[in-house]
């Protein structure tokens, strides 16, 4: 599959194929996008990023993940799929060109790639790290309660066994340490979107507390809109709402640490599932999915670039 | 390689508090893997049962009269395909 035109989208793929895809895609569009490592994962894989930059110096950016949890699979190949239709369209669909003209995005497939690497050799309901915890025998983390945001709050478990083990302390994973420093380093994101599956939610801070951000109103009706465009494409009912609201109170997730730190336009989603498969959603649902759930993005990222602090 | 023979997924409905209230000493319970989270009468709850607790579980959910459909009837047979799927991409 050397070339990005004929990577077969409609299946779910291994780390290193994605990783080859990164390499084509980069090589397809060398004006646009570079492969930027970020770092390397527990088992020391490199943690790549794509930035679609047209130029500029350290320019307003957009920040979006997939597969922090590795098991939640139809995020990483739609972000295949939505790293392919960016660069595609850009110079062809104005708005996409007009966001790339203003604004730098970084797209990251894969966001736990030990956690994703493990999901293909031994175990496939696996969500965490494959972090070591000393004195348990029970490995990994959830990444996605390691933030230091209300870290070791509740929604979240001391237990290293539990799926929703929150690790010694914030930032303690180096994949979230990872992302961490890059986020602080730049200094200039604007929004930082994290994709999960599945519910077919699209939320926004606090999970730790369920008292209202000082942005609510705003962030809902962006919210709303963006879901609105999402569900014009094949109408999956999706829902808007702050975490702590919508699912419940859960301590230490990105989407909140983002936020306290001032990137006003943070949100979570939850992709689709059809309500029959969970996290084994059939590969023929992953375009279906990745076109929707592209329409939403996009949604919000050209309000971002519309709306500058 | 772990192997989920018989294991199903259970999509639980809470409808009232003291579901929610029994269903939150099931979460205790580590050999569960919740798919979804958070309990409430709005949404549903998903979790994947290992087989060994099987009839345990749905047990226990029938004698609180919690309500209950299954959504994966074996979590194996739907990984035996996705990986003969994957296997057939790889080869075209």
């Amino acid at each position: 599959e050397r070339n990005a035109k004929i990577f077969d989208f409609a299946a779910y793929h291994d780390l290193d194929t994605i990783y080859s895809f990164m390499d084509t895609l980069v090589a397809s569009h060398p004006n646009l996008i570079s492969k930027i490592n970020i770092g390397n994962s527990y088992e020391n894989r490199p943690m790549y990023a794509l930035k679609f930059s047209t130029g500029g110096e350290n320019r307003p950016a957009i920040w979006i993940d997939a597969g922090i949890h590795a098991r939640e699979w139809v995020t990483q190949a739609s972000a295949v799929w939505i790293a392919n239709k960016m660069a595609s369209d850009y110079g062809v669909d104005p708005s996409v060109t007009s966001l790339l003209g203003q604004m730098d995005v970084y797209l990251m497939i894969v966001t736990n790639p030990d956690g994703y690497s493990f999901t293909h050799t031994d175990n496939r309901m696996w969500r965490k790290t494959r972090s070591v915890n000393p004195g348990s025998s029970c490995r990994g983390t959830d990444p996605n309660r390691n933030w230091d945001a209300g870290f070791g709050g509740p929604g979240a478990s001391k237990n290293p066994c539990s799926d929703s083990y929150h690790g010694p302390y914030a930032h303690s994973e180096v994949e979230v340490k990872n992302v961490v420093d890059l986020i602080k380093g730049h200094g200039n994101f604007k929004s930082f979107i994290s994709i999960h599956s599945y519910s077919q939610l699209l939320m926004y801070p606090y999970g730790y507390t369920c008292t209202n951000i000082p942005d609510q109103s705003e962030l809902h009706a962006v919210g709303t809109a963006a879901i609105k465009e999402l569900m014009s494409l094949y109408n999956t009912k999706y829902q808007v709402g702050s975490i702590c609201k919508i699912i419940y109170q859960a301590s230490g997730g990105s989407i909140d640490w983002t936020y306290n730190i001032g990137i006003k336009y943070s949100f979570a989603f939850e992709l689709r599932d059809t309500g029959l498969y969970g996290f084994l959603l059939p590969a023929n649902q992953i375009i279906p999915t990745a076109e929707e759930t592209w329409l939403g993005l996009k949604n919000i990222m050209e309000y971002v670039r519309d709306h500058p602090y | 390689k772990e192997l989920f023979n018989g294991d199903q997924v259970l999509r639980i409905h809470a409808e009232s508090e003291d579901h929610i209230h029994i269903l939150k000493e099931l979460d205790e319970d580590s050999g569960l893997d919740f798919w979804t989270h958070g309990f409430s009468t709005e949404r549903p709850v998903d979790v994947r049962v290992p087989h060994a607790s099987l009839y345990a579980v749905k047990d226990f959910l029938k004698e609180n009269n919690i309500p209950f459909t299954v959504m994966i009837n074996n979590v194996q047979d739907l990984l035996d395909e996705q990986k003969a799927e994957m296997v057939s991409n790889a080869e075209t």
